[in-house]
């Protein structure tokens, strides 16, 4: 699974 | 952006402002626990790390010094404002929320995308938020007359929880790479817990009777 590390949430 | 986490960053907005609003207009805390208002800036602070380090764009840094100012001053407003202080229901907000610190840290060290101090805050950051709410639901449980914005305020926190659920999934399925289990999990544990106070904020709304949470 790939997994998004840029956390672009607040 | 789609439409569900605008809709949910400005539904997490409007709670703010409504407490905001309440505690400096009418100067008046009653009803809301500083213990988790203490839990909301610890866990801005914590995922907010990265603001002068990773930019993302112009609204989530604005967004974020937004949160990261309002958690702190309502705390500042409830600890230190002589008038707004002698509002606070100490005697019922006694939930131990320095319990809960402590093993959603142990949580982030374990359960993280990436074993980094940044990392293992933003995941601890995750953990907390989901339960943070907890001290003010038991404390609405406690009082007897909420008052129409505390209400609120928690009525539109729960949305804003809600809304970023409909996000991911529509992000799942137009963001091939877009999974965040940690996020995803916290935050239906974390939407679960409004459970409760959604079906008796909505009854008494549906009935027009002062919003009452049974014991």
């Amino acid at each position: 699974v790939m997994v998004d590390i840029d956390h672009d949430e607040l | 952006m789609n439409l569900f986490r605008l809709a949910g960053d400005m539904t997490h907005l409007v709670s703010v402002v409504v407490l905001l609003l309440k505690i400096h207009t009418i100067k008046s805390c009653a009803g809301v626990s500083l213990k988790t208002q203490e839990l909301y800036a610890l866990v801005f602070a914590a995922r907010y790390l990265d603001l002068f380090v990773h930019f993302v764009s112009l609204y989530n840094t604005v967004m974020k010094l937004v949160f990261l100012a309002s958690s702190f001053t309502i705390v500042w407003y409830m600890r230190r404002h002589k008038i707004v202080r002698r509002t606070y229901d100490k005697e019922h907000d006694t939930f131990r929320h320095h319990f809960i610190v402590l093993p959603c840290l142990v949580l982030g060290l374990l359960l993280n995308e990436k074993f980094t101090f940044r990392e293992v805050m933003w995941a601890f950051s995750i953990y907390l938020e989901a339960v943070a709410i907890l001290p003010q639901l038991v404390l609405l449980q406690r009082t007897r007359n909420i008052d129409n914005l505390t209400a609120q305020y928690v009525f539109f926190l729960g949305a804003y929880r809600v809304l970023y659920i409909f996000n991911w999934i529509y992000r799942y399925f137009t963001e091939p790479h877009f999974v965040h289990w940690i996020s995803w999990i916290a935050g239906i544990v974390q939407t679960l817990l409004y459970g409760d106070f959604f079906y008796y904020y909505i009854l008494s709304w549906k009935n027009n009777v002062k919003l009452e949470l049974p014991a």
